[in-house]
């Protein structure tokens, strides 16, 4: 083990760590170093499988990661700069490296400033970083290893993995959460599936199958009305990734998106008709917005209907 | 926004305060600011594959897979998944089910050789953070090869 890597305590935390932690760089190739956080199993490090961890993006740091999502400690919310513990770290049951990939990502860097990148340079450099590892942590060569990770590491995973398979890794195999791995199959049914969740209204349904479903071939007009669709999903104000999820962030640069619901709602809901008829009422689709008891309101004016 | 309704302040300011980044061994000639994601590099990244069909293919006959889902992701979302790994045409093991965490159902799942395809219920785009039960269940499993 690097001792010069060793997080010895985090800022944060009071007390020991949960389990010994390591946090340096890795060579990719030439002038590219990754950061990585090492975390050990906090049950049978010696025993237990390592898995490699990537977040997607493209672009996105895998400490993301670490601190809210599967590492040993979140950071607390509300600016406070301290962590708490996660119980259902997947440090319980394994040793897991957080990488950040490829080069510009959060601490990795290229020395010579050039970040220019596709999907087989990052998995050749994922790839050499690994071995990196192993290099450093000889002591977990001969553990089962696996990859995994989310969202756009649908590409980073299998790309890796056929590169990895070469090698003399024990691997074993792979998970993918909420993974891109197929994009003309996502875009399809992200409408099916924004149409099945009421989303979109019957309308916007109906417009969408008559330009897009019958031909094989994508129109313009397909292409538009699809980016129209997706415009509305992820940026009205819904939780793209959690759609019955709080939106924590932001979610629009302009009130565009606001309005183009509008456009999109069937007549008889739209917010103007129900205004009209109803004086005082505001849309429930204010983004983030709930100043409307919907369930007193639905008893007050029977028949209506968001 | 790169990521609309993510809040990632509090990750942000955490990891750019000096001594942080002293115990995490970052030099000091990284001056930048720490961000969840890189806008900037993600606009000159060049995507290579519409399809990771053909990767799948070469790496199921000898590793294990596991496709989850988040069901409330609308971004990557289950029903596109879904579709995918019954395009991989693998031999399928037994019919949709319900799998559980503790005694409430927790999502769907369905096996074929060499690869589950699974949901996670009310879950978001990232699973162990929206559910960390459920999703620190689903990794063991597969890690120790159950069902």
């Amino acid at each position: 083990r690097p001792a010069e890597d060793e997080v010895k305590n985090l800022p944060g935390v009071a007390g020991p760590l949960s389990s010994k932690q390591y946090s340096g760089y890795l060579k990719g190739s030439g002038t590219i170093r990754l950061h990585y956080w090492f975390v050990e199993s906090q049950t049978d490090p010696k025993n237990d499988p390592v898995i490699l961890w990537l977040n997607g993006g493209p672009s996105c740091s895998s400490l993301e990661g670490y601190l809210s999502e599967l590492g040993p400690y979140w950071v607390n919310s509300y600016g406070n700069k301290t962590l708490s513990v996660n119980d259902d770290s997947w440090t319980k049951v394994a040793n897991v490296i957080f990488l950040e990939s490829p080069a510009g990502v959060g601490f990795s860097y290229n020395e010579n400033k050039n970040y220019t990148t596709d999907d087989d340079q990052t998995a050749e450099n994922n790839l050499l970083a690994l071995e990196d590892f192993f290099q450093k942590f000889p002591n977990m060569a001969s553990n089962e290893f696996f990859i995994a990770g989310e969202s756009y590491a649908g590409i980073y995973i299998p790309t890796l993995a056929v590169k990895v398979m070469k090698t003399q890794i024990n691997f074993k195999g792979f998970a993918i959460g909420n993974g891109f791995v197929d994009a003309k199959v996502l875009s399809e049914t992200k409408v099916e599936y924004a149409y099945y969740h009421a989303l979109i209204g019957e309308s916007l349904w109906k417009r969408y199958q008559t330009t897009c479903g019958s031909s094989s071939k994508p129109s313009t007009e397909c292409a538009q009305l699809k980016r129209e669709i997706n415009e509305l999903i992820e940026h009205s104000g819904i939780n793209p990734y959690d759609i019955t999820g709080d939106c924590n962030g932001s979610y629009s640069n302009s009130d565009l998106a606001s309005i183009s619901i509008l456009d999109f709602m069937d007549p008889e809901a739209s917010v103007g008709t129900v205004s009209k008829k109803f004086p005082g009422y505001r849309s429930p689709f204010l983004p983030c917005v709930n100043n409307i008891d919907i369930e007193e309101y639905s008893k007050k004016f029977p028949g209506y209907r968001s | 926004p790169f990521l609309p309704c993510v809040n990632n302040v509090d990750i942000e300011e955490y990891l750019n305060q000096p001594d942080v980044k002293t115990a995490l061994h970052i030099p000091d000639f990284i001056t930048q600011k720490w961000t969840l994601c890189n806008p900037e590099l993600a606009a000159i990244y060049t995507n290579l594959y519409n399809t990771t069909i053909p990767l799948f293919q070469t790496l199921l006959p000898n590793y294990r897979a596991l496709l989850y889902n988040g069901d409330a992701d609308i971004v990557c979302n289950f029903l596109g998944d879904q579709k995918f790994v019954e395009e991989l045409g693998q031999p399928v093991l037994g019919n949709r089910r319900a799998w559980r965490y503790r005694t409430q159902v927790a999502g769907f799942v369905k096996e074929y050789k060499q690869i589950t395809f699974m949901t996670v219920k009310d879950s978001g785009h990232m699973v162990p953070q929206v559910t960390p039960g459920p999703a620190l269940q689903m990794i063991t499993n597969f890690l120790n090869n159950k069902p």
